[in-house]
């Protein structure tokens, strides 16, 4: 697979001029005939013909004008055939030809006019809409990179929205009040080129309706109403009250609900014309001069719909007061009840029964509430002729009267009284009287139905006969002109009675022994669930928590108080760093003699970006010792990317999320041939270029760095051109002789200079390791990780499996205080194979035990230095202890500082 | 070998043959 573009040609212009564009020459052809063909797009297969060859020369012509929009790209395949027998000398060849992009596609969009909404007093930064536009121009280029920007605003004014020039999204920007402008309409553009003015733009409009909440709060126009009407009288529009609403015409946001304060007696309603918000006040039921002349109430108004959270809070119910005068109108005299029932004895005789004394049936004046003194009694229907009444008292008497008048007909006989006003006009009051029989049932009280009278029969088990005591013992329900019970229960304990079921005429509810059971364990129920609660909240309250379904683990996990359960992206992978500054060491990394140098400060050929989020640009030299203190200061780095000589697309918000974009890097190196070729003849077509890739998809685990070398074996001096760190990098990968970069000094440390340790409990890791070198021409990953730590020692990293991502792995580590300066370390690998350092400085007091983790390398080229410097202001010289190597290719070195001051015992052991 | 020699884009129509031998990534 080929890793550039091996040729170019620009779309849209005639490259003929250029011809021949590329040759293909096989060694064979010193000694054979030999003939060149190609095949591929553009050649054989539609578009036909675009390019051609000159089978004896291998010269490769381009024909014709090419569209990238149509062919981003043509593979021609090229062969070297044998002249006469046609056989093919050379495995096929594939010639990459790349057609560069130029701007020549505006940005499209979707839609011609967006349509959206959103509700009024909406947050700021509430996404709207998202607008799209497409640019057919290669991707991941500056000609399909669009920008979006709003032109114009209707209404104008201050800006209510702002448009996302990136992402097309357009958010509120300011309070949106629908009762201000309910429609926006904005001229939004598209420019490819991120906006560049040199850009192609498109145009399109955005309508948004700002959608009604209800946020207003009706009022009424007058701060008291009244009204009059006539007592005994309804009225359907007593009063009309208007609202008014700023919210939404119409809509429930709007429209008012009328509520009382009062009304006790329920004689008004009010209801709302949903045409004109206006509130109608309806008497529904008659209202009585004699009781009340005038009626105080209170009203006040609300929305159908739930006012707006943001201000419901603000809501108060302020009664509007109403007052009613009721209106008197002269009443004629009436009978109150207007239905009177009497008992006659069964045993009455019929002597007895003679101007028997039924009752009084009196009239009552409405005026004055006592008895009508100005009125005259009549019988009115009274078909048996059964009564008489005195006509100036109403005193009722039995006029004649026949068992079977009751018997035959319903069990009670009716009739009716008149009570006639005197003077004119003449008001007439009518009465209803009711007789029955009075027996031993007949002292049960009375119910009253809309089809049927029934009288509740006495306690047929009585217990307790005082008056003034409840009834217990059983009930009968029977109809009153009936004997035969339609239910039966009993009395509860104040004398209710226990109404049982309904089972018809002439049957009878009777409880049975498993009624009685289920009854008994409904009780049994009701006393157990208040100790079971009890029972479980204070199994809570003593720490016991219910556990999931399915077992330990099983089911949500509760997210802790103040971790706000997001993800921590602390963008160092394997360690937990801390908001503490990190001073970091240099360390370099000498080869004696052999001169290899790798060293950890980073060249200056790329940027720093801090926080993620903000980008800085340009060329920066950075030492390792600012990069760690950078990281330390912002726990939450974003990665790090750097380009030599031109910046390019590709946001580092794009590596964060997609990881290394390939196409980017195709991209990429195009356009860095494309332009390299310009500017210098004499230029390495080399190139270096570290990605920092924030462990994203495809990168290697663990790191956050790739350094990718694209050389050619025939052509080294590009070499010159790296920074220290990449060209020994590179060296390394071709096989070359390491030279020691001039002016890097590596040493131990003195112990008697002035050096700066690490405060107590302070630690510092380095691991560095390398695999096998690369072959010539090939990929080499490089991966820094930086790692910040508190005072508290901590473990030792694995170092990573190099053989796993690429040829050479350096990993990096520092932990250390807020003030330390590192020494530099020194180390003489006896090759540039794998190489793993270890250094730990610890501080007195500390437990080492355990701590040290030393990986068993296994390979015969691996070297292992451990140092160790423990404890300040000690005068102990140093302890040098170099292990007999029993094989060459094994080095393990073991130097111990150890100072009187220490406190360490010595119990150090290391391998 | 199978040798490609490619004319490099110039602007200035100055014209450089870069040579490539079979590379992989």
């Amino acid at each position: 697979e080929w890793i550039e573009f091996a040729a170019a040609c620009r779309e849209g212009e005639d490259n003929s001029k250029r011809n021949p564009i590329a040759k293909i020459r096989s060694d064979c052809e010193e000694n054979q005939p030999i003939v060149y063909s190609i095949s591929g797009i553009g050649i054989d297969q539609p578009p036909y013909g675009i390019f051609v060859i000159n089978k004896n020369t291998g010269e490769i012509n381009i024909t014709s004008i090419v569209d990238r929009e149509v062919t981003p790209m043509f593979v021609i395949r090229c062969y070297a055939r044998h002249a006469i027998t046609n056989r093919e000398v050379e495995p096929p060849l594939d010639l990459r030809i790349r057609v560069l992009d130029i701007n020549d596609n505006a940005p499209v969009f979707s839609q011609a006019t967006y349509m959206g909404s959103i509700e009024e007093s909406s947050m700021e930064t509430t996404l709207v809409m998202k607008l799209i536009a497409t640019d057919a121009d290669e991707p991941n280029n500056l000609n399909s990179k669009i920008a979006y920007k709003i032109v114009s605003q209707e209404p104008a004014g201050a800006s209510m929205f702002i448009l996302n020039r990136d992402s097309g999204e357009v958010h509120i920007a300011n309070y949106l009040d629908r009762e201000q402008y309910d429609r926006y309409s904005l001229v939004v553009r598209a420019s490819d080129r991120d906006g560049a003015a040199d850009g192609i733009s498109s145009q399109c409009t955005c309508s948004i309706e700002v959608i009604d909440v209800n946020d207003n709060f009706p009022t009424l126009l007058q701060n008291s109403y009244s009204a009059s009407i006539e007592e005994n009288t309804l009225s359907s529009q007593l009063l009309m009250i208007q609202a008014i609403d700023r919210d939404q015409m119409f809509s429930d946001n709007w429209l008012a609900e009328f509520y009382f304060i009062g009304n006790e007696d329920n004689c008004f309603e009010f209801v709302t014309d949903s045409t004109n918000n206006v509130g109608i006040l309806k008497v529904i039921k008659p209202l009585n001069y004699e009781q009340m002349q005038s009626l105080q109430l209170s009203f006040a108004v609300r929305n159908k719909a739930a006012f707006h959270h943001s201000i419901a809070s603000q809501y108060q119910v302020i009664g509007t007061p109403l007052t009613i005068q009721v209106i008197n109108v002269k009443e004629p005299p009436s009978f109150q009840p207007s239905t009177r029932i009497f008992y006659i004895p069964r045993d009455l005789s019929k002597e007895a029964m003679s101007n028997y004394i039924v009752g009084m049936c009196a009239a009552t004046d409405e005026e004055t509430g006592l008895i009508a003194s100005n009125v005259r009694y009549l019988m009115g229907y009274d078909p048996s002729s059964m009564f008489k009444i005195n006509a100036k008292t109403g005193e009722l008497r039995l006029n004649k009267f026949d068992w079977s008048m009751l018997n035959v007909g319903k069990g009670f006989y009716k009739a009716e009284i008149l009570a006639i006003t005197e003077g004119i006009p003449a008001n007439t009051a009518t009465g209803t009287i009711v007789l029955t029989i009075q027996d031993d049932n007949d002292n049960c009280p009375v119910l009253s139905t809309d089809i049927r009278k029934i009288c509740m029969s006495a306690p047929s088990t009585v217990l307790s006969a005082q008056a003034d005591q409840p009834p217990k013992g059983s009930w009968t329900l029977r109809p009153i002109d009936g004997k035969t019970a339609v239910s039966t229960g009993v009395y509860v304990g104040d004398g209710t009675p226990d109404v049982g079921r309904w089972p018809g005429r002439g049957g009878t509810t009777t409880l049975g022994g498993g009624a009685i059971a289920l009854m008994f364990l409904g009780a049994l129920i009701f006393l157990l669930v208040p100790i079971l609660m009890a029972m479980s909240a204070c199994c809570d309250r003593c720490g016991y928590k219910a556990r999931p379904v399915g077992g330990v683990g099983a089911g949500f996990e509760p997210v802790p108080e103040c971790d706000g359960g997001a993800i921590h992206s602390w963008g160092i992978e394997g360690a937990h760093p801390q908001d503490q500054d990190v001073t970091s060491i240099s360390v370099t990394k000498h080869a004696g003699s052999a001169g290899e140098i790798v060293e950890s400060s980073v060249s200056g050929i790329y940027t720093n970006t801090r926080g993620g989020t903000a980008i800085n640009t340009g060329m920066k030299e950075t030492s390792g010792l600012e990069t760690a203190v950078d990281y330390g200061r912002f726990p939450i780095y974003g990665t790090t990317s750097g380009y030599r000589k031109e910046s390019v697309g590709g946001t580092l918000q794009e590596y964060r999320e997609g990881g290394v974009n390939m196409a980017f890097l195709d991209s990429y190196f195009a356009e860095k041939a494309f332009a390299y070729a310009d500017e210098d003849e004499g230029r390495p077509a080399n190139d270096c270029l570290l990605i920092y890739d924030h462990e994203g998809i495809g990168s290697p685990v663990g790191s956050i760095g790739c350094c990718s070398f694209i050389g050619e074996d025939m052509d080294d001096t590009y070499l010159d051109t790296l920074g220290p760190k990449f060209k020994t990098l590179a060296e390394i990968c071709l096989g070359k002789v390491v030279e020691p970069i001039p002016g890097v000094s590596a040493t131990f440390p003195n112990i008697d200079s002035d050096l700066k340790l690490p405060p107590p409990g302070t630690t510092i890791i380095v691991n560095e390791s390398s695999s096998m070198p690369p072959q010539v021409g090939s990929t080499t990953f490089v991966t820094e990780n930086t790692y910040a730590s508190g005072a508290t020692l901590q473990p030792a990293r694995p170092i990573p499996d190099p053989l796993l991502h690429g040829n050479v792995m350096v990993t990096e580590t520092y932990t250390s205080g807020s003030t330390f300066q590192p020494p530099a370390l020194t180390i003489d690998p006896l090759r540039a194979s794998n190489v793993v350092v270890t250094e730990r400085v610890l501080a007195p007091n500390s437990d080492l035990r355990g701590v040290l983790n030393i990986p068993d390398l296994t390979d015969g080229a691996n070297v292992v230095v451990t140092e160790r410097v423990i404890a300040p202001g000690s005068r102990l010289p140093p302890s040098l202890s170099i292990p007999d190597l029993a094989d060459g290719s094994n080095v393990v070195v073991t130097e111990r500082v150890i100072r009187p001051a220490s406190g360490l015992q010595g119990s150090l052991n290391i391998p | 070998g199978f040798h490609v020699e490619v004319k490099e884009w110039n602007e200035n129509n100055v014209t450089r043959w870069k040579t490539f031998k079979r590379q992989k990534r």
